[in-house]
């Protein structure tokens, strides 16, 4: 743990009592490593240190008892603080349904995530929840949704693969609200970011079915691209929050403090397992403790 | 621009920024920026045409494996087993090389070694139907061992001459799912000396440094022959996979570069290298 390479780094200071400034840059260089094995964004390390640097003076941590202890006690404030101001929560319509678009990149787990939020929505909320099956270029996209929404007990409404995702958001949304859902969540199909025309795709989808939710879907093993994959989702579509996915591997998931912090967008959920129950609120001192491993 | 100043820190500063911002990871970035210190002491670096020359030169000899870096199709049939984590390409990549060895008049068998996952059947079902392969699976959440064993039997039956086995997508930490990858292989090595002739583990190019653990347990469980890179048409450098040659010598025998079909490329180091250093 961070803690443990710190104590080994302060081994020999029984003697000096005091913390030098080298002790303190090699416990800051100590810090820098973890964040950037944990595939925290470099530039949102180099400035995070620079806090944690500032706190450290602050706190007088180089006359501290126990100043590995402490070190660790801040950076681990730090990073929660990072992590922990925005909404957790949905925005939940005034009237009528409540719509939630889900994108992300290929296979970051949207398909999936979407039967999985459906459940939690349902069993948590008391909601009546439908999905929309918008991916028309993946071979049995519809049919994974469509079997995961039957797992779930949820309808699925969608028009096959030869119509434009825009006109099936606008009439899923349309038939789920007849049909009387109080949540609608609409499944895309997986797109890079730099994809105009997928981008495009996904504005228009945005545009035609007005979502108080658009959710960045992002897999917890992303690397350093992170943080420009999400500000070109949130430069489109300025989505609402990030669902982070495959938490329940060994991935630290420092993606999640590089899109926090660069778009201040929140994580609202993570995903822990590919079984349809795998679906909690996040907690962000749970994560903080993740990432500094 | 031009001149390169191997006397200023900032200097080295972005270039050890430039190689963690692609993935390679602190270790390999030290291994890189190791041999460059020494060039630029020796006098070798002069411009910046000279350091990314040399970052690219450096970077390839590190990634040199004793594996080949090209796939063996030479056994009669060669079983190639695609393996990774959730959501990386195996499916996909398995549909573009049916194609592929489809059109170089190979007779291909496709088998759906995924059981479990929704649709996962059919999803392979249409790459099949799409390059001419023979497709074998079964019914969902039946014994992805009884598929290979399947598959091997057509191909012997029709006399394909490759094997394109999938597997479900699993987490490297979940035991109990890698040692039912272990069971298949074992299932495979049984039946056909010499298979599976080639492991590929698809590894998604936006991965960060849990591509190391990735690999490292993968190799573990089942002797992964080669990488495929997936997804390198992003923005992701996946310089991850310089790493896991680096550090593991485990080579990258295919790239992913798109949802098409003929978006698959075999490995080329010089290009991989230019795009990472350019
Ligand atoms: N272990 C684990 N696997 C997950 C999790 N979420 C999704 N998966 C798996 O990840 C893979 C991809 O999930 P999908 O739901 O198909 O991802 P997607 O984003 O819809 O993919 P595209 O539509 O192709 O972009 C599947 O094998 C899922 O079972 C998770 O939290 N943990
Ligand atoms: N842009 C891009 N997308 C890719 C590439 N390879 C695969 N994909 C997409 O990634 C998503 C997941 O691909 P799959 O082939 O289902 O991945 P998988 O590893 O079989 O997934 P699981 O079986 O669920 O573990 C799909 O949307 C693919 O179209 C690639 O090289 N580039
Ligand atoms: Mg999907
Ligand atoms: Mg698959």
């Amino acid at each position: 743990t961070l803690q443990e390479k710190l104590e080994g780094t302060f081994a020999g200071l029984r003697s000096k009592g005091k913390l030098t400034e080298d002790d303190i840059a090699g416990a800051l260089r100590e810090i820098r490593l973890a964040l950037l094995e944990a595939d925290v964004n470099f530039k949102v390390v180099k400035s995070f240190v620079a806090t944690v640097k500032d706190r450290l003076a602050d706190e007088k941590v180089h006359e501290a008892l126990q100043p590995a202890q402490q070190i660790v006690k801040v950076v681990n404030e730090e990073l929660v603080a990072l992590m922990g101001t925005g909404q957790s929560k949905l925005t939940f319509s005034q009237r009528g349904p409540t719509i939630v678009l889900m994108a992300g990149l290929q296979g970051s787990g949207k398909t999936t995530t979407t039967a999985k939020l459906a459940k939690l929505l349902r069993e948590q909320d008391g909601k009546t929840p439908a999905l929309v099956a918008c991916d028309v270029y993946r071979p049995a996209a519809i049919d994974q949704l469509k079997t995961v929404g039957a797992q779930v007990g949820v309808p699925v409404y969608e028009q096959g693969t030869d119509k434009d995702p825009v006109e099936i958001a606008k009439w899923g949304v349309q038939q789920a609200t007849d049909a009387g859902a109080d949540v609608i969540i609409v499944d895309t199909a997986g797109r890079l970011d730099i994809d105009e025309q997928l981008m495009g795709e996904l504005v228009a989808i945005k545009k035609a079915i007005k979502p108080h939710n658009v959710l960045l879907v992002l897999d917890s093993m992303t690397g350093q691209e992170a943080v420009s994959v999400a500000e070109r989702f949130d430069a489109a579509v300025a989505f609402d929050g990030v669902i982070l996915t495959k938490l329940d591997g060994d991935a630290r998931g420092g993606a999640a403090l590089s899109v926090k912090s660069v778009t201040g967008k929140p994580i609202k959920f993570v995903a822990l397992g590919e079984q349809l129950d795998a679906l909690e609120y996040f907690h962000p001192d749970r994560m903080a403790s993740r990432i500094l491993g | 621009v031009g001149a390169f100043d191997p006397e200023d820190a900032a200097t080295w500063e972005r270039i050890e920024e430039g190689l963690i911002a692609a993935d390679v990871g602190v270790t390999s970035t030290v291994a890189i920026v190791e041999r460059l210190e020494a060039e630029a002491a020796a006098g070798r670096l002069t411009t910046a045409q000279d350091l990314a020359a040399a970052l690219r030169r450096i970077a390839a000899e590190l990634m040199r494996t004793e594996q080949s870096d090209r796939i063996d199709i030479t056994a009669n049939p060669t079983v190639v087993m695609m393996v990774g984590v959730n959501g990386t390409g195996k499916t996909t990549t398995i549909g573009k090389l049916a194609s592929r060895l489809g059109a170089h008049g190979h007779g291909v068998v496709v088998a759906a070694g995924d059981t479990f996952r929704a649709a996962a059947a059919e999803q392979l079902a249409v790459w099949a139907e799409r390059s001419g392969a023979e497709f074998v699976r079964t019914h969902d959440g039946g014994d992805p061992g009884a598929v290979a064993w399947d598959a091997i039997e057509k191909a012997s039956e029709t006399g394909a001459g490759v094997v394109l086995l999938d597997t479900a997508g699993r987490l490297h930490t979940k035991t109990n799912l890698m040692a039912e990858l272990e069971k298949v292989h074992r299932v495979l090595e049984r039946q056909l000396p010499g298979a599976p002739h080639e492991t590929l583990l698809s590894i998604d190019a936006t991965t960060g440094q849990n591509g190391m653990r990735q690999a490292k347990e993968f190799a573990a469980a089942v002797d992964v022959t080669g990488i495929v890179l997936t997804k390198l048409d992003g923005t992701s450098k996946g310089g991850i996979a310089v790493a896991i040659a680096h550090e593991l010598g485990i080579p990258i025998k295919l790239v992913g570069i798109g949802e098409g079909v003929d978006d698959l490329q075999p490995f080329d180091a010089d290009d991989f290298l230019q795009a990472l250093f350019p």
